[in-house]
């Protein structure tokens, strides 16, 4: 009924002290890590193929580069409230802990700790033989009948509770009653009186401000707790897995639930789904479908949005993670043409070039369009065909009359990543054979190499430079070798709202009946060391002289399988679509057959 | 039938869409 | 709303959306049959009629075939093809109309062919694929009008199917090797 209150300011320090630090320690530790490791990723992109990024950023337009300059200073102004936090908590603590320190109704209560080492002055970890001597030494100090007589009264009766006290210490540590006595209660003598009372000074909860304490608990409990619960609460039911909205989800489903086969899946079908997205809705409330589907298609073909340009750069920069979550939903239905124009259309957007057969000649710099149709009596439509002709007469095709806007144009062509395929199979880590039941996965030795290498067959690359390890780590997690690979550079994409590296799809498709299997793997680690490498098929006249094997950088991708072998034996046929989502023409697209046997 | 007719019907409509695109 | 013409006895609603207004074509198309049906006792067993005339028209496209005038087979068989879109009711036998009109398909993709309609044929090709004709023979023939139409990538996916479906096929198999042959002229 009656609670003792904190009158002496012994308890509350303590109290808070620990609320500052179940709050400051982890938060710290996570600061502490994002710097480290944030400085890290940060090396590791510039060290990869730095002119793609570079370019990037000479080529992007002023607006483009304002919206990019506002999203960093928008996260940088929330760390620094976040730091700002962090050292006003330990501050406190400190404090705090200053406070404890020189508080000397604390003191007195930590001295009512019994503590029979420091009594006998031995350490802790001391044998008994030694407790034993030093009891001895000092009970012949302290016994009552050994005090001198000239001590005052006050003086003996202080000697004698010492005494007491050494003999309870030593009985404490070996005499067997004592001694639970102490462990139980933390004293010899059997429980002591403890108090249970509130933490709070007694002018908190008494007198007039007590009211305003029960209005900070009702308001704490009743509003600001619900308040941030239900917050918390409705904005993860509105976001899927993915990321997306549960209502833009729910869209993308239903349009894949009625889709007819008949309909041809276009760019502009897929534009479409993407601009009835949730998401926009919510950021845009004052602006219809239509002009959303106007401003993705104002991207795509590289036109100012007048006044609407900022909005337009902001629905751009979301319709990544849209694009993802519909190509999550595209594969779970098992839909092939959606998945892969999906994929297409985020490089439409990232690119900002239209879907078409010259595709992978507008998506470079300083390319006139029309020169492209007229410029050569040769259809050319691709980078490896670019490369067949000499820097001039590319110069003509593409319709760059400037030099160093040529070589920028070049170099940016040079340096986007074309994926060769040198060996693919199914494995299943720890057996040379795929046998019926079990886990295989595929795995893929691939070579990034630039649109102007000269062509190599794969056999050229010895086996040895394709084997994996064949330790007990690597049997247990084979997934874990393509980690040492780097991460992906920053993408040549001037128009693109945001800096990114982007990554390449891996989808696999039964063959049977044509349709995916499994969700899509992301890879997003790969070594483009070789694209520095100046192999190139204008000048290399003799490939078996000039080929070294040895100088090129072996990518290392694996894609889990889903689903177990099949029961029998025999060639099962799957077609692996390895798309990236940054650039026109670096894809794979082969079929591999898993043969099963015993 | 109804959707065998559909798909038949939907032959011209294809080929202009990747007539345009190709 | 639900619109009822007792005239015509065709349903209508005004702005209906894709998926209502082909429900109603639906069922507008069975109630015309019902209404054109003469037999009290019909059947799903195909009309003998209907069977003639399609018959008649088809086989004058293959006497033309044979005297080689190829353009006026095509268009015998485009005249057989649309006989049975429109005689043919939609309670007759499914199965029977499939195949009739596969047959008749498989046609008009070689007479397409042999007169340079690629993308005619593609499309017919399509057609085939999707009402369950999965056989090599559409797989050869499509993988060869997508090369003509320059489309290497996608010729690449139909042969390599097609070969997973009958590995030893000889004719996917040089299709395959010269389509990679284009394809590498075509990367440069």
């Amino acid at each position: 009924q009656s609670y003792d209150y904190d009158e002496a300011s012994e308890t509350w320090p303590f109290f808070i002290l620990a609320v500052l630090c179940v709050v400051l320690v982890p938060l710290t530790a996570m600061q502490l890590w994002e710097l480290v490791s944030g400085g890290k990723s940060d090396q590791t992109l510039n060290d990869q193929a730095s002119i793609l990024g570079e370019m990037s950023e000479k080529y992007a337009s002023r607006e483009i580069l304002e919206f990019r300059a506002k999203s960093v200073a928008k996260k940088s102004k929330w760390l620094a409230k976040r730091n700002l936090f962090i050292i006003a908590g330990w501050t406190v603590v400190a404090y705090l802990i200053q406070y404890i320190g020189s508080s000397e109704g604390i003191q007195d209560a930590a001295t009512l700790l019994f503590d029979p080492y420091a009594l006998l002055d031995i350490s802790a970890s001391s044998t008994d033989r030694e407790v034993r001597s030093a009891y001895r030494k000092l009970s012949v100090k302290f016994h009552p009948d050994k005090l001198s007589k000239d001590l005052s009264s006050e003086q003996r009766s202080v000697l004698e509770e010492q005494y007491v006290l050494i003999t309870k210490a030593y009985k404490s540590l070996t005499d067997e009653i004592t001694r639970e006595n102490y462990l139980k209660y933390g004293h010899p003598d059997g429980p002591q009186a403890t108090s249970h009372g509130i933490a709070l000074p007694k002018f908190l909860v008494d007198s007039s401000a007590s009211t305003l304490v029960i209005l900070g608990y009702v308001a704490l409990l009743g509003i600001v707790l619900p308040y941030f619960v239900s917050r918390w609460w409705s904005r993860t039911q509105s976001v899927t897995k993915k990321g997306i909205h549960v209502k833009s989800a729910s869209y993308f489903s239903n349009r894949l639930f009625n889709f007819k086969p008949s309909q041809v899946v276009t760019l502009d079908l897929i534009v479409n789904w993407l601009s009835h997205a949730e998401e926009f809705k919510l950021m845009f409330p004052e602006l219809s479908v239509e002009t959303f589907e106007t401003l993705l298609h104002d991207q795509i073909n590289r036109k100012h949005s007048g006044n609407l340009e900022n909005a337009k750069l902001r629905i751009v920069a979301k319709s990544n993670v849209l694009l993802f979550g519909l190509l999550d939903i595209a594969t779970t239905f098992r839909n092939l043409e959606i998945s892969t124009m999906t994929i297409d259309t985020l490089k439409a957007i990232v690119q900002a070039t239209s879907i078409s057969p010259y595709s992978q000649l507008l998506q470079l710099p300083n390319v006139n369009p029309e020169s492209l149709t007229e410029g050569s009596v040769d259809d050319i439509r691709t980078l490896g065909k670019l490369f067949t002709y000499e820097d001039a007469k590319i110069g003509k095709i593409l319709g760059i009359d400037d030099s160093t806007k040529l070589q920028e144009t070049l170099s940016v062509a040079s340096s986007i990543p074309h994926l060769k395929l040198i060996r693919a199979e199914f494995k299943v880590p720890g057996e040379s054979v795929v046998t019926p039941q079990s886990t295989p996965h595929i795995s893929l030795k691939v070579l990034v190499r630039s649109a102007k290498h000269k062509f190599f067959p794969p056999n050229m690359i010895p086996d040895e430079m394709c084997l994996d390890r064949d330790d007990f780590e690597s049997m247990k997690d084979p997934f874990a070798s393509t980690l040492e690979q780097p991460r992906l550079p920053q993408t040549f994409a001037p128009y693109f709202p945001g800096k990114r590296s982007g990554c390449w799809c891996a989808l696999v498709v039964l063959q049977k009946d044509g349709k995916v299997i499994q969700t899509p793997m992301l890879i997003d680690r790969l070594s483009f060391e070789n694209l520095n490498k100046d192999f190139d098929k204008r000048t290399v006249k003799n490939l078996e002289e000039e080929f070294k094997p040895e100088e090129w950088v072996i990518g290392n991708i694996k894609i889990p399988f889903s689903q177990p072998a099949p029961e029998e034996k025999g060639d099962f046929f799957f077609r692996v679509i390895v798309k990236s989502t940054e650039y026109f023409g670096p894809d794979l697209d082969f079929t591999l057959s898993m043969a099963v046997r015993d | 039938n109804q959707a065998l007719k559909r798909r038949f019907q939907a032959i011209l409509l294809r080929k202009e869409v990747f007539s345009k695109q190709w | 709303t639900l619109q009822y013409d007792a005239n015509s006895k065709l349903l209508d609603v005004p702005d209906a959306s894709e998926d209502i207004e082909m429900n109603l074509t639906q069922i507008n198309k069975l109630t015309q049959d019902l209404v054109g049906e003469t037999n009290p006792n019909f059947t799903p067993q195909p009309r003998d009629e209907s069977t003639a005339m399609i018959k008649k028209l088809f086989e004058n496209g293959l006497k033309q075939l044979q005297q080689q005038k190829m353009a006026e087979a095509l268009k015998s068989v485009n005249l057989a093809i649309e006989m049975a879109q429109r005689k043919r009711a939609s309670w007759e036998a499914f199965a029977v109309q499939l195949q009739e009109l596969q047959f008749m398909m498989k046609n008009r993709v070689d007479l397409c062919l042999v007169q340079g309609k690629f993308m005619d044929a593609l499309q017919d090709l399509d057609f085939l694929q999707n009402t369950g004709l999965t056989t090599s023979d559409v797989f050869i023939r499509k993988t060869d009008s997508l090369m003509k139409l320059k489309q290497y990538e996608q010729a690449r996916a139909e042969v390599e199917r097609g070969l997973s479906l009958d590995p030893t096929n000889a004719k996917l198999r040089v299709l395959h090797i010269e389509n990679t042959r284009r394809l590498a002229e075509y990367n440069g």
